[in-house]
């Protein structure tokens, strides 16, 4: 559960 | 492989607008690590398509699985999918369940 909240956001794409 | 997950829906989305309208986030390795749509853009094939809502998560592409994509190479695959001249439209496995 901690390790998850150490993965950075995404980035957003427009497709 | 290839077996539906009791809570996902198959959405075919036709071609029927220059663009497919959809911002999607995440991607393997981040927080998120399967696609979710977080925009649908009024006036593209998505919206007009009227089957796929914003929050949904994507899990496969033309039955090609999202898992263990990074955000730019799921991406990458969702563009080719729409931009193939081979099918006129984009089959999506989505699920509401996050």
């Amino acid at each position: 559960r901690e390790k998850r909240l150490t993965l950075p956001p995404s980035e957003i794409t427009l497709l | 492989p290839g077996l539906l997950e009791p809570t996902s829906t198959l959405v075919r989305v036709a071609k029927s607008a220059s663009t497919l309208g959809i911002a999607i986030e995440g991607g393997a390795n981040t927080r998120q690590p399967l696609p979710r749509i977080v925009t649908i853009q009024r006036g593209g094939s998505a919206h007009n398509c009227g089957q796929l809502k914003v929050g949904q998560v994507i899990l496969e592409v033309n039955g090609n699985s999202l898992k263990g994509r990074e955000h730019k190479d799921a991406a990458r695959l969702i563009a080719e999918a729409f931009k193939t001249k081979e099918r006129d439209y984009v089959d999506f496995l989505v699920t509401d369940f996050n």
